[in-house]
């Protein structure tokens, strides 16, 4: 772990009283090797590793942490506040009823899934979701976003395949108005940033139903490209927020610094397995633990 | 000579963030760097395009070293298990495949081993109408070691040339999930002696370091024999397939460059490496 390997570098440091430009660029070396073996993005971790320098640089090494621990505090601290610290990361549903929720993302990155688990917190808190199979495209896509809505007892808009994602969108939004729904779940087909056609697709898809959430669905195992996946997406569309899937896995999760560091966007949810209740809202602390580990 | 060491500092550093950013990945990138490192001592390299075209031949050769052809003809019915995590396209990859040996005039069929996930047999069975193969399923919270069962004997009563067997995604570190697949295994292995003869390994392109643990986890659990690399039709470089395939000498046999049904390519090393650089 991280704070071990800081230990032993400032093993020599021991009775120096402040930290310096020359004592902690080993310490910093380690941090920065932490990081990119997370997963966190190459210019995410070079404009980190400067501020937790800034910071370290001139502090006072303290009569009650070794310096070791001080950096690790230092390092741990600033990654909480990268990630949002404990600013107000809830759903935003403070509109007009039906209030609706797009889901995107990259292909097979659980956003289905996603709006299931998402429906079933959303019932959970007294509310009525509808679920909007609008992906046309995969095979038996809209069957297995009915199929999540049968398990959870729960509506399910009759979408068809030969149908266009934004009619399909538009006439959902309608039908839940008409029904009673307070909130709509959009599902839509997994895409790259880089297809124009399909990035349009979503932003007529969000002019269509003016969402109050446009939450990007990302693996917690994406690699460097997480930066340019949400930049993609973000510039394009305008993401609200982040659901952060496969948590229950071993990968570090490191995309989702770089996601935040690059869209300022916070994490909302994370999916911490494959049934419909493994769905939770974000901890700072958690995450930065685990990439700390 | 101050001035050269400078400038080859800088070029390494450049070519570090390259590999660092193609999902090389940390340990590679090192072995890598020290590598051209070892070599400017012994004053084996020119400038920075000399640094560039070694380290693009190391990785290249790293890669043909493990390269070779899936030959399907081996065996009949030749059997070809497919596994990996949740979502990084196995149900897609086994379409695209399938498709690949209808064109050849083959006699393909599918067994849906993924008998958890909703709608996991409906996506196989629409990619089976699609390419003309039958599809071996049963209902929806079945033992996929019975799908697997009963598609061995099928493919072997009705003479196929080739069967694929999709599974449900599984994290590697769920070793009940793990335990299910060694039980799939064993099942097709009793049934027709040699197989599955074929493992495939699914990795997503966008996947970061985690895809070593993937690798290590699955070849221990399933004796995986090659790798298939998707959704290199986007902005990832795929680069942990370097480290993936080195480290546990699996050939990347097909990567998946889109979500047709004709979006499927041989591995070609050399042109993996220039997309990187
Ligand atoms: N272990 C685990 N698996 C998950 C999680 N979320 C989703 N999955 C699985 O990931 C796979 C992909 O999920 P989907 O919901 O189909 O992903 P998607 O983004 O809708 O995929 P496309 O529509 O094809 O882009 C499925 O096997 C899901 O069961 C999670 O939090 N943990
Ligand atoms: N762009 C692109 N998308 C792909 C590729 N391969 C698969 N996909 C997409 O990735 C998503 C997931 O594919 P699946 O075939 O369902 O993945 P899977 O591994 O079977 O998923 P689970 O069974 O849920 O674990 C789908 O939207 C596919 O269309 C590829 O090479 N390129
Ligand atoms: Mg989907
Ligand atoms: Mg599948």
């Amino acid at each position: 772990a991280l704070s071990d390997k800081l230990e032993s570098v400032f093993k020599k440091l021991r009775g120096q009283g402040v930290m310096t430009e020359d004592n902690i660029k080993e310490a910093l070396r380690e941090v920065r090797l932490a990081l990119l073996e997370a997963d966190v993005n190459f210019k995410v971790v070079k404009d980190f590793v400067e501020r937790v320098r800034e910071k370290a640089v001139g502090t006072l090494v303290l009569q009650s942490l070794s310096p070791g621990q001080q950096v690790v505090k230092i390092v741990h601290d600033e990654l909480v506040a990268l990630m949002g610290g404990d600013e107000d990361n809830s759903l935003d549903l403070a509109a007009k009823p039906p209030v609706s929720i797009m889901m995107v993302g990259l292909q097979g990155a659980g956003k289905t899934t996603s709006c299931g688990k998402l429906a079933r917190y959303l019932k959970s808190q007294r509310r009525k979701p509808l679920l909007v199979p609008a992906d046309v495209y995969r095979p038996a896509a809209i069957e297995q976003l009915k199929t999540l809505g049968r398990q959870l007892s729960m509506e399910v808009f009759d979408s068809q395949a030969d149908q266009k994602p934004v009619d399909i969108c538009s006439k959902a939004l309608k039908y839940a108005e008409l029904s009673g729904f307070d909130t709509v779940i959009f599902d839509t087909a997994g895409r790259h940033q880089i297809d124009d056609y399909l990035m349009d697709e979503l932003v007529h898809i969000r002019e269509a139903v003016e969402p109050r959430e446009i939450l990007f669905v990302a693996d917690a195992m994406t690699g460097q490209e997480a930066v340019n996946v949400a930049t993609g997406f973000n510039d394009r569309l305008g993401i609200t927020g982040v659901v952060l899937t496969k948590l229950d896995g071993d990968a570090k999760g490191g995309a989702a610094l770089s996601i935040k560091a690059v869209t300022g966007k916070p994490v909302k949810f994370v999916g911490l397995g494959e049934k419909l209740d493994a769905l939770e809202v974000f901890h700072a602390d958690r995450l930065v633990s685990r990439i700390l580990g | 000579l101050l001035g050269k060491k400078q400038i080859d500092a800088d070029v390494l550093e450049e070519l570090e963030e390259i590999l660092i950013t193609a999902d090389m990945g940390v340990k590679t990138t090192v072995e890598l760097i020290r590598t051209l490192e070892q070599r400017l001592k012994r004053n084996e390299l020119g400038d920075g395009e000399a640094l560039k075209a070694a380290l693009k031949q190391e990785i290249s050769d790293r890669l043909a070293q493990v390269n070779s052809d899936l030959d399907v003809s081996a065996a009949k019915p030749f059997v070809i298990l497919v596994i990996g995590v949740n979502g990084v396209g196995k149900t897609t990859t086994i379409g695209k495949l399938a498709a690949q040996y209808r064109r050849a005039g083959k006699k393909v069929l599918l067994a849906a081993g993924d008998t958890f996930r909703a709608a996991a047999a409906e996506q196989l069975e629409i990619w089976g109408e699609r390419v003309g193969a039958e599809v071996v399923r049963h209902k929806e919270g079945a033992d996929p070691s019975a799908v697997a069962f009963d598609a061995c004997k099928a493919a072997v009563a009705r003479d196929c040339d080739i069967l694929l067997i999709d599974t449900a995604g599984r994290l590697h570190t769920k070793v009940n999930l793990m335990e299910e697949m060694k039980k799939i295994r064993r099942v097709i292995e009793r049934e027709i002696p040699g197989a599955p003869h074929e493992t495939l390994l699914v990795l997503d392109a966008a996947t970061g370091q985690n895809a070593v643990s993937q690798a290590s986890l699955f070849k221990e659990a399933a004796q995986v024999t090659g790798l298939i690399l998707t959704k290199l039709d986007g902005t990832a470089k795929g680069g942990i397939v370097v480290a993936v395939s080195h480290e546990f000498s699996l050939p990347v046999r097909y990567i998946g460059v889109g979500e047709g049904v004709e979006d499927l390519r041989r591995f070609e090393p050399q042109q993996f490496v220039d997309a990187i650089f």
